[in-house]
């Protein structure tokens, strides 16, 4: 899966995700890329979130949205991350999961659960992706 | 104006990031929708690491089928599909459903009957490499895979299934709630993800 938060320069976010699934998945079995709050959310008045891994558990949390609210708080990005994994993890304390957050000023971060996860962020004023790993919570 | 412009993505998927932080440079009234379209597409076309587009992650019939979905943070209008069959630009077909629909989610069939109406091309999405997936599971008797509480046992049988009785917990779980989560997650993988 790929999940992908952006903000333009006129302060405009949008959120999206593709998808093939999991490996040997039951035929019809639809992930959490194309559930809006699960596999990404956004709202340009505050920020946006993306989330990757375990699809079937992820749809039951909405954790993109819930970062999304955290951030509403005032919440850092990557601390926003961090809530709506542990939330889950405190369900499925085997759950393995990586998140993405950007807030409207263009602060962002990422956090994984189960496994060190990492991500790619391109911001004004650098000339290249950057790939950041972080450990897992 | 705002001042600054950021692409953020899941997983080391530099080209998607760049293609869509280009996006975030040009001219266009929808610049946010744009690198998200392009991005998504970016690794549908590369196949990033087998988890995104064509020719990856086969289900239990072979078929690769994909879910992608594109969410404007700003009007809140939104387009998705799921379990799309046989078309390979399945961010493009979300961002039709959003322009070309007032609904939120295309799923199946019906998502396959809308893109072919919207123009795009129907072709299969299965390749050599996926082919090869699903042709060594059914050679390991389909192990892993993804079913519970069926008969005969999940766990050294291929489908078709029946379902077993629900009145019986030990019939239900052939192990703990615990070691069947263990069980699931391990099969999570930077290759085998949502």
């Amino acid at each position: 899966t790929i999940g992908m938060v952006v903000l333009d320069t006129k302060g405009d976010m949008a959120a999206g995700t593709s998808s093939n699934g999991a490996n040997h998945k039951v035929a019809g079995r639809v992930g959490d890329a194309a559930v809006p709050g699960a596999g990404a959310y956004v709202d340009s008045a505050i920020g946006g979130a993306a989330a990757t891994g375990d699809g079937d558990v992820m749809m039951r949390f909405l954790p993109s949205f819930h970062a999304v609210q955290e951030m509403a708080k005032g919440v850092h990005p990557r601390v926003a991350c961090e809530r709506a994994l542990v939330r889950i993890a405190s369900k499925y304390p085997h759950f393995k999961g990586g998140m993405v957050c950007l807030n409207r000023m263009g602060e962002f971060g990422g956090a994984g659960h189960g496994w060190n996860f990492s991500f790619t962020v391109q911001a004004t004023g650098m000339s290249e992706p950057t790939v950041v790993h972080v450990d897992s919570i | 104006a705002h001042a600054a412009a950021v692409v953020i993505n899941t997983w080391p998927f530099a080209n998607a990031t760049r293609v869509a932080f280009a996006a975030l440079t040009a001219s266009s009234p929808q610049q946010h929708l744009d690198a998200i379209t392009v991005g998504c597409n970016r690794c549908e076309v590369e196949q990033c690491d087998f988890t995104v587009g064509y020719g990856g992650s086969p289900d239990t019939n072979g078929e690769t089928t994909l879910d992608a979905m594109i969410l404007d943070g700003t009007t809140m209008d939104m387009g998705a599909v799921a379990q799309l069959r046989r078309i390979k630009a399945a961010i493009h077909v979300a961002r039709a459903v959003l322009h070309h629909t007032s609904h939120s989610i295309l799923a199946g069939d019906g998502a396959l009957e809308f893109a072919k109406m919207m123009g795009f091309q129907e072709e299969s999405l299965v390749t050599p490499y996926s082919r090869a997936l699903h042709a060594e599971w059914k050679q390991q008797h389909c192990q892993p895979n993804y079913f519970r509480n069926v008969v005969p046992a999940q766990n050294s049988s291929c489908p078709p299934f029946k379902p077993a009785g629900w009145g019986n917990d030990s019939a239900m779980y052939a192990s703990s709630p615990d070691e069947e989560q263990q069980r699931v997650q391990a099969l999570v993988t930077q290759q085998n993800h949502d």
